[in-house]
């Protein structure tokens, strides 16, 4: 499973 | 970006927007902690300091300048401006908001996604988000009286936590990679804080009446 978190909220 | 999200970054714009229009119209910060306005500024210039080195989108960018600018104009109203100044409840303003500093530094160095420099005041930042309204209820609970502004103001910034709930949800069920346990957790916590706020919010506008939160 790749855990995507980049961030995208503010 | 889904709606829930859109309707939360819109009423937290609205959140600090009240605030200033206060500020502005009545030339008064009372009723305003001064500590939770500061502890806000330190969480969006940890927050965003990938805005030089990170882009996502305009719309992210131009709310990161947005929420970083007019906090800090909110600080400087209440430290510098020499009338609004004079309106601050500084004997009401107690909380030691240094050990909230303090303890979301030592969470974050304990508790991130990855051991950077970045990624730690990421975490930092959403650990002292999550209480970073705590000297603001305190302060309202201490004065009692609510004046109408300032309930706007907190009223929002509860309710843009509680869309971005939803937006988890949201983005839970239609992402199939979505993981963001660390912002999820802080996020209830900080949503739970408004709780009791909430409920004599509902009662007062209920019963048509003046928000007293009760001693």
């Amino acid at each position: 499973l790749k855990l995507i978190n980049n961030h995208d909220e503010l | 970006m889904n709606i829930f999200r859109f309707a939360g970054d819109m009423t937290h714009l609205i959140s600090i927007l009240v605030l200033l229009l206060k500020i502005y119209a009545t030339k008064s910060c009372s009723g305003i902690s001064r500590k939770t306005q500061e502890l806000y500024a330190l969480v969006f210039l940890a927050r965003y300091v990938d805005i030089f080195t990170e882009f996502i989108s305009v719309y992210n960018t131009i709310m990161k300048i947005v929420f970083i600018a007019s906090t800090l104009a909110i600080v400087w109203c209440m430290r510098g401006h020499r009338v609004v100044r004079r309106s601050y409840d500084k004997e009401l303003d107690t909380f030691r908001h240094y050990f909230l500093i303090a303890a979301s530094l030592v969470l974050a160095l304990l508790v991130h996604e990855k051991f950077t420099f970045q990624e730690i005041l990421w975490a930092f930042s959403i650990y002292l988000e999550a209480v970073a309204i705590l000297p603001q209820l305190v302060l309202l609970q201490r004065s009692g009286n609510v004046d109408n502004l300032t309930g706007q103001y907190v009223f929002f910034l509860g309710a843009y936590r509680g869309l971005y709930i939803l937006n988890w949800i949201y983005r839970y069920f239609t992402e199939p990679h979505f993981s963001r346990w660390i912002a999820c957790v802080s996020g209830l916590v900080q949503t739970a804080l408004y709780a009791d706020f909430f409920y004599y919010y509902f009662l007062s506008w209920k019963n048509n009446a003046k928000l007293k939160l009760p001693a």
